[in-house]
């Protein structure tokens, strides 16, 4: 059977628009901006702590319509992944 | 076989680590990995950084203390800098910290053991000891990829032998971002442990990370060669370490939590940092090597040794390689020893070509063969691959046991990589989604020619028969070079070209860490006094393997600009030339021959046909033949086939004056009747047919003049739900579908002029009758604004509301 998708809070979102517009969008949905992820540019990582930690479904709430700002090309909620060690 | 008692360091493991030294003076022992001769010749990981991702590192450890670096460590989980692992009475964070001093314990500190890299630097980013996500994942494999040269990571998705997973787009990206731009350019160095599921039939080509072009995937071998049960098999393993096996084998000693040391360290993570370890002593010897040269130094210098498999095969480039070990056991010394003197690769090219987008059937308990030509993109300068390396093959199959699948792929040459095996625990109904498959197998081979994949379905288990898998598309990726990657440093692997091995009874030097510190030797000039390969003849070789010869005991294959180098027999599309000992080629396309000619061959390669009459090998037969697909022959069809299919009397074509029933060519019948198999003549066709297959209503071919066609049926006039439609591409008329909840409309979109029951009609189109109650201005706003009600997903989504109050 299928493994069970388990959400987090956690989103990596693509802002084109560098930091500041990052901080900007944060804000304005609620998300506390955790960073560029790595060294992929303009790529950010965002927590939202009123989101529960871990779900098996997408809460829906103002943080959702992050997906459709225009500024954000791409905005994607974490999913846990299962790793093993070896 | 070594001995090597002349060298000692009074960490109190160093007696046990069998894999890197011989302790028992009474006995001979194995120690092809040859670590200590890269020791002696100086390289101990100086200046070179290795970071483990994994549950955290314990930077106090007395055998990890003195090279912990800071900077190399991160602690994902905890967003801080401290990687220090989680601590809890089943000391269940200990893998990390194992990993680590596998290749940066400190040597001759009167502490546990002796690390491969014993002067490297050592990190650890702990991001396992929590949610594992695509940003976590991509956070860990970017971090300082300028400071960091070796990425190891003993992990990946469950190796429970059901599980087909790998990187996110994130962790993806993180790849490619590390090997363009890590290590100032030259890429950075991603370890992979190829996976533990041997035992549940897993396939390490289900593991997207150690199938990754961009990983160096590493596998196992227990001490006297044999598989350990945890192994798994597959066409990305590159090289292999000496690791553990059953229970009554020797392990691993290693550094452990709690400032402890740990005998029983086991697994295919414990290969991963050892060849880390050798890879920071070979970037010790050469620091410019890029990502892509340190991968041919392993397909180079790595050997079949001693190990035990039944598939050991040598490609058409020459190199020895199977399904468990990759290219074989690694060889630190070789590698050193290559690395100091070699020249970067010319850049690598990437050359795809897809396979038409069509559904092919599988069948069960049959091969399924699909072809491809590839020029290896010649016409196209920047994507040019004449000399291989890694090769990808994309697929999208959808079947309804995945683990029931075994796929193979079968390059120019004649080389036979198993992608996968069937894997007797997935039950999966969700087959390959453009899922990249990757083989190292052709390595150095030339990439123009016919490449075939074959799938073969076998059912383990019950399954519904009239539910096929498919083939819906699948793409070849090739990756490799356009000239030949050794041309530039062919005076260095010439007669140059030589391992220093130390001679009988000489004092091995303790290098760096301890007084004395010797410097690395120049070794240009040195003359090879060492043993030859097995396959060299009389006149010597100045080098340990079948390219170093300087004559061959049976076949010289290759020519002077690819390289040479000496086989016992000659690879499929060669044959051989016993008078000058040499192996040349075939014909193009002839798998077996007995001369150059074109009609001296015996057989064909995959994907070409022998063509009796001529005896020559042709891509597809000429009409009036069909491909025997077991023979790998061409058929003659029968007399009334124009073109015909696996047997002579399947027909798919006909000569003029017969027409197609089934698979069989029956006389042509005039408008509105068929032939009638039964009868043997021509009978009518229904009323509304204008041609046809039988007699049903269903059965139409064209529709009589005055109907429609609905649905496979002509009708005089549309149903309830459809419009009367122009045909694209046929002259007949048909009735389409109305938009759904629609009762009926005038034509195609947003035409309803009725609605279905629980509808009601608005701007003609039916939207469900209820309304939001929670539609207040800011969410119409957001309605609006997203445009949301022209998007048929979300036409429901209170856009009556909206569009009622604002």
């Amino acid at each position: 059977s299928r493994a069970r998708t388990v959400f987090t809070n956690h989103w990596a979102v693509h802002i084109p628009g560098g930091p500041e517009e990052a901080e900007t969008l944060a804000a304005k949905y609620g998300f506390a901006n955790l960073g560029q992820i790595g060294g992929l540019e303009h790529h950010y990582h965002f927590h939202h702590s009123r989101v529960v930690r871990r779900s098996t479904f997408t809460t829906r709430g103002a943080h959702s319509f992050i997906h459709m700002d225009p500024k954000v090309d791409w905005a994607q909620q974490q999913v846990v992944k299962s790793r093993v060690k070896r | 076989h070594a001995r090597s008692d002349h060298i000692h360091f009074n960490d109190p493991k160093w007696s046990n680590m069998w894999y890197t030294h011989c302790s028992d003076k009474n006995n001979r022992c194995r120690t092809e990995m040859n670590i200590l001769a890269a020791w002696q010749r100086g390289y101990t990981g100086r200046n070179v950084v290795v970071t483990i991702l994994d549950d955290g590192i314990e930077r106090s450890h007395p055998d990890l203390a003195q090279n912990y670096d800071q900077l190399a460590s991160y602690d994902v989980n905890g967003n801080d800098y401290d990687p220090t692992p989680r601590y809890d009475s089943s000391n269940e964070n200990k893998h990390g910290t194992r990993c680590a001093g596998e290749v940066a314990a400190a040597a001759n500190n009167s502490h546990c053991i002796v690390g491969i890299a014993y002067n490297a630097r050592i990190g650890g980013v702990r991001m396992l000891d929590g949610d594992v996500t695509d940003v976590v994942e991509a956070k860990s494999l970017g971090i300082r990829p300028d400071y960091i040269d070796i990425y190891s990571a003993s992990w990946g998705p469950d190796d429970d032998g059901k599980t087909v997973d790998g990187p996110g787009p994130l962790a993806k990206q993180a790849f490619e971002l590390g090997i363009k731009k890590g290590r100032k350019g030259l890429g950075s160095i991603f370890v992979w442990a190829s996976g533990n599921g041997g035992r549940q039939s897993d396939h390490c080509s289900c593991d997207g990370y150690t199938n990754s072009i961009y990983t160096i995937s590493v596998s196992s071998t227990t001490e006297n060669g044999n598989k350990p049960w945890y192994l798994e098999v597959c066409t990305s393993t590159l090289a292999t370490t000496y690791s553990s096996g059953e229970f009554y084998d020797r392990k691993i000693v290693t550094t452990d939590l709690r400032q402890r040391c740990t005998d029983g360290h086991t697994g295919t993570s414990v290969s991963a940092p050892m060849v880390a370890g050798v890879i920071a002593l070979a970037l010790e010897a050469n620091p410019l090597i890029t990502w892509r040269d340190v991968q041919h130094l392993l397909v180079k210098t790595s050997r079949p040794a001693h190990l035990k498999a039944n598939d050991w095969k040598t490609n058409a480039a020459g190199h020895k390689v199977s399904h468990m070990y990759g290219f074989g056991l690694i060889d630190a010394e070789a590698m050193v020893v290559e690395a100091k003197r070699w020249r970067n690769v010319p850049a690598q090219h990437t050359c795809s070509k897809s396979s038409e987008r069509r559904t092919q059937y599988i069948r069960a308990d049959q091969k399924f063969n699909s072809s491809m030509i590839s020029t290896g993109c010649s016409e196209q300068s920047g994507h040019h691959v004449m000399f291989l390396e890694h090769v990808q093959v994309r697929v999208l199959i959808v079947h309804p046991r995945r683990g029931d699948l075994e796929i193979n792929l079968i390059s120019p040459s004649g080389t036979r990589s198993q992608l996968l095996a069937q894997r007797l625990l997935d039950n999966s109904n969700e087959g390959f989604r453009n899922w990249e498959f990757m083989t190292v197998h052709c390595w150095g081979e030339r990439a123009e020619g016919t490449w075939t994949l074959e799938i073969t379905d076998s059912p383990t288990q019950k399954r519904n028969p009239e539910v096929l898998g498919k083939l819906k598309e699948w793409t070849l990726i090739l990756h490799g070079t356009s000239e030949h990657p050794y041309q530039s440093q062919s005076s260095l692997h010439s007669r140059s070209r030589m391992l220093e091995i130390p001679t009988a009874g000489r004092e091995m030097k303790i290098p760096d860490s301890l007084p004395g510190v010797t410097e690395p030797e120049e070794e240009e000039e040195e003359e090879y006094n060492g043993s030859c390969h097995q396959e060299c003849g009389d006149q010597g070789c100045d080098g340990p393997d079948a390219d170093h010869c300087l004559n061959c005991v049976h076949f010289s294959l290759g020519n002077l600009k690819t390289g040479r180098t000496c086989v016992s027999h000659c690879p499929l599309g060669y044959f051989e030339d016993g008078d000058a000992r040499r192996c040349r080629r075939c014909s193009r396309g002839c798998e077996n021959c007995v001369g150059r000619g074109a009609n001296e061959c015996r057989s064909c390669r995959r994907g070409l046909y022998f063509n009796l009459e001529e005896n020559s090998c042709v891509e597809s037969c000429p009409t009036g033949h069909c491909h025997d697909e077991g023979q790998r022959q061409c058929l003659k069809c029968h007399e009334n086939c124009l073109k015909c299919l696996r047997d002579a009397d399947r027909c798919t074509a006909c000569h003029s004056g017969f027409s197609l029933a089934g698979m069989t060519c029956v006389p042509e019948c005039a408008n509105g009747t068929y032939f009638n198999l039964e009868e043997i003549k021509c009978s009518l066709c229904h009323v509304s047919c204008s041609t046809c297959t039988g007699p049903g209503m269903e059965e139409c071919i064209q529709c009589a003049t005055d109907f429609l066609q609905q649905e496979w049926r002509c009708v005089r006039t549309c149903s309830p739900g459809y419009y009367r439609g122009e045909s694209t591409g046929y002259s007949q008329r048909m009735c389409r579908k109305c938009e759904e909840n629609c009762l009926s409309c005038q034509g195609p979109g947003t035409s309803c002029t009725q609605c279905k029951d629980g509808y009601n009609l608005f701007s003609r189109t039916c939207i469900m009758n209820t309304t939001c109650n929670n539609a207040d201005e800011v969410f119409c706003e957001m309605v609006k604004s997203n445009r949301l009600c022209e998007k048929k997903l979300f036409r429901q989504f209170c856009c009556r509301t909206c569009l009622m109050t604002a």
